[in-house]
C-alpha cells in the first residue's frame, strides 16, 4: 500500500548522486550524506522535476524517480571533488 | 557530470545505426527512418546538416545495447535509464548515441507500456548536439520519458528548445524562426509504417468557444489570410478563405511572447509600412515580427497618440493605406509611415455609411474590400466606396467559418454538425463542390 509518510531519504541517495543532485560519494567519508545535503539534492530534483517542494521523499517525489529517463545528469557539477 | 554547452564545430555529421534492437517489432528499415526523422527534427531549424553512412567512422553512432556496455552508463533492464547520448567534443565517443534494449521500443504503438523510439530519439540527439536537460515541462530535453510526441512527420519542437539550439547553432538561413516546418514529403524521405486504421496520434480537443454562435474580440487580415480572435483561441482562414481547421487554435501558443495571464485581445492589425503585426489590449499594445514580440513590449497606446481606454477596432484601409482606430462611437486615423496621428482626430463620423457606430474590429481583405464586425454580423464596404453594400449585415458565422443556419443560432451546436449540414439543406455553395463541403485542414 501507499507509504503513510516520508520515506527515508536514503533511499533515494543512489539515484540523487547518479543524476548529478548530489556530489559523487567522497573517498574519506564513503557513503554518508549529512540530512542537509540530502534536503538540498531532493529540494533540486523536485524543482527540477515540477514537483511540489518539500525536501522529503514523498509519494511524488519517489514516483518520478521510477519513472523512465535519459541516463544523462541533470545538474552540473557544483563542486569539485576533493 | 553535465558538462557546460559544448557544440559542434562542423556544420556536416555523419550517422549510422551500428547495431538494432534485437528483439524488437520495429524492423531496421524504421528505426533508420525514426532516427532520420529525429535528427531532421533538429536539421530543419539550424544550419546542421545530417546525412547517413555506412562505414565505421560516423560522427553520431547509434547503439542499441544492454546492461553495462563498456561507457559508463550502463543500462538496467526495462524502465529505469532508457537511452543516453554524448555531448559534442574531441573524444570518440562524442555524439554517440545509446538507446537500451531491454526496452520495448514502439512506434505509433498504443501499447502504454512501451517507449516510443522516436520521442527518445529526439531528446537523445539533442544531448548530441550539445544541448542539456532542461526543467521546462513542455521541453523534449527534460530528463523524463512524457510517451510518445506524435507523427515524426509533423513534429514540432516545443520553443524552449528551438531557442537553446538556436543559441547553439544559429537559425537555419531558409527558415523562419516562426515557421512551423511543413509536413514531410514521402517521396523525398524514408518511409514510415503506416497507421493502423481508426487511429488518431492526436485526440479530439473538445476546448474553446464555439465559433458558430460567438462574437469576436478582434479579426485581422494578417500575410493574406484572416484571423477571427476569440478569448484565448482564434480560427484562420486561407487567403482563399478557407478555414484551416474547426478547431481553434491557442493565442499564446501561436503568438509568443504574450502575457501567460492574458485572456483575451482587443484589436488587431498588420502594419502596411513594415508588415509587423500589432496587438491591442487595455491601455497597452505589443509589436510582433511574425509570430514573436519585438522586444520593449508592451507599450503604452499613447504611442499612437490614443487616450487611454483602449481601442475596440483598428485595421489599416487599402484606398489611403491610413490605419484606422475605433473605441465607441470615436475614431482615429493613423500614418504607419510618419508614426503619428493625424489631425483633427478623434471624429465621431464615420467615412462609412451603414456600418454601427461601435465595432467589435475591422479588416481590409484581399478582395479590396472593408469588412466591419459587430456582435455575430459582419458589413461589406467595397473598395472605393463609402457606403456598406445592399444586403448586409450577414452572418459572420455563415458566411466565414462554415457554419449552417442552425448552428450559428444554437449556442449549444457542436462543430460535429458541419459534416451533417448538407443533409439539412443549409448548404454553403460557396464552399462546396459536387456536393462534398472543401475544407484545408493544416492539422
Amino acid at each position: 500500500g501507499p507509504a503513510s509518510g516520508p520515506a527515508d531519504p536514503s533511499l533515494g541517495v543512489e539515484w540523487l548522486t547518479r543524476f548529478g543532485y548530489l556530489p559523487p560519494p567522497d573517498p574519506v567519508t564513503g557513503q554518508l550524506q549529512t540530512q542537509e545535503e540530502l534536503t538540498k539534492a531532493i529540494t533540486a530534483m523536485q524543482q527540477f522535476g515540477g514537483l511540489e517542494v518539500t525536501g522529503v521523499l514523498d509519494e511524488a517525489t519517489l514516483e518520478l524517480m521510477k519513472t523512465p529517463r535519459c541516463s544523462l545528469p541533470d545538474l552540473a557539477a557544483t563542486r569539485a571533488k576533493r | 557530470q553535465a558538462p557546460a554547452a559544448t557544440r559542434w564545430s562542423k556544420r556536416n555529421l555523419s550517422w549510422r545505426v551500428r547495431t538494432f534492437p534485437r528483439e524488437s517489432q520495429l524492423g531496421h528499415d524504421t528505426v533508420r527512418a525514426l532516427m532520420y526523422y529525429a535528427l531532421k527534427v533538429w536539421s530543419d531549424i539550424t544550419p546542421l546538416n545530417f546525412h547517413e553512412v555506412a562505414g565505421s567512422h560516423a560522427d553520431i553512432q547509434i547503439d542499441f545495447s544492454k546492461a553495462d556496455h563498456s561507457d559508463g552508463y550502463p543500462f538496467d533492464g526495462p524502465g529505469g535509464t532508457v537511452a543516453h547520448a554524448f555531448f559534442p567534443g574531441d573524444h570518440h565517443t562524442a555524439g554517440d548515441t545509446h538507446f537500451d534494449d531491454d526496452e520495448s521500443w514502439t512506434f505509433r504503438s498504443s501499447d502504454a507500456q512501451g517507449m516510443d523510439l522516436f520521442a527518445v530519439a529526439v531528446h537523445e540527439f539533442g544531448h548530441a548536439i550539445g544541448l542539456t536537460h532542461i526543467a521546462a515541462l513542455d521541453s523534449i530535453m527534460r530528463p523524463y520519458y512524457q510517451g510518445p510526441v506524435g507523427d515524426p512527420l509533423k513534429y514540432d519542437l516545443p520553443y524552449e528548445d528551438k531557442v537553446r539550439i538556436w543559441q547553439l547553432y544559429g537559425v537555419r538561413e531558409s527558415v523562419s524562426p516562426t515557421a512551423k516546418p511543413e509536413a514531410s514529403q514521402a517521396e523525398d524521405h524514408p518511409l514510415l509504417p503506416e497507421l493502423p486504421a481508426n487511429r488518431s496520434t492526436i485526440p479530439l480537443r473538445r476546448e474553446g468557444p464555439n465559433r458558430c454562435s460567438t462574437h469576436f474580440d478582434a479579426v485581422a487580415q494578417i500575410r493574406g489570410e484572416a484571423f477571427f480572435f476569440k478569448g484565448k483561441y482564434f480560427w484562420r482562414l486561407t487567403r482563399n478563405k478557407h478555414l484551416v481547421s474547426l478547431q481553434p487554435a491557442q493565442i499564446l501558443r501561436f503568438w509568443r511572447g504574450l502575457p501567460p495571464n492574458m485572456d483575451s485581445v482587443d484589436a488587431v492589425y498588420e502594419r502596411t509600412s513594415d508588415h509587423k503585426i500589432v496587438f491591442f489590449k487595455g491601455d497597452r499594445y505589443w509589436v510582433f515580427k511574425d509570430n514573436n514580440v519585438e522586444e520593449g513590449y508592451p507599450r503604452p497606446i499613447s504611442d499612437f497618440g490614443l487616450p487611454p481606454g483602449g481601442v475596440d477596432a483598428a485595421f489599416s484601409w487599402a484606398h489611403n493605406d491610413k490605419t484606422y482606430f475605433f473605441k465607441d462611437n470615436l475614431y482615429w486615423r493613423y500614418d504607419d509611415h510618419e508614426r503619428r496621428m493625424d489631425p483633427g482626430y478623434p471624429s465621431e463620423a464615420t467615412l462609412w455609411k451603414g456600418i454601427p457606430s461601435t465595432l467589435d474590429d475591422a479588416m481590409r481583405w484581399s478582395d479590396g474590400a472593408t469588412y466591419f464586425f459587430r456582435g455575430k454580423e459582419y458589413w461589406k464596404v467595397p473598395d472605393s466606396t463609402l457606403e456598406a453594400e445592399p444586403g448586409f449585415p450577414r452572418s459572420i458565422a455563415r458566411d466565414w467559418l462554415v457554419c449552417g443556419d442552425m448552428q450559428s443560432d444554437a449556442p449549444e451546436a457542436e462543430e460535429g454538425r458541419a459534416g451533417a449540414r448538407a443533409k439539412q439543406g443549409k448548404h454553403d455553395e460557396s464552399r462546396s463542390e459536387n456536393g462534398y463541403e472543401v475544407c484545408s485542414c493544416s492539422s
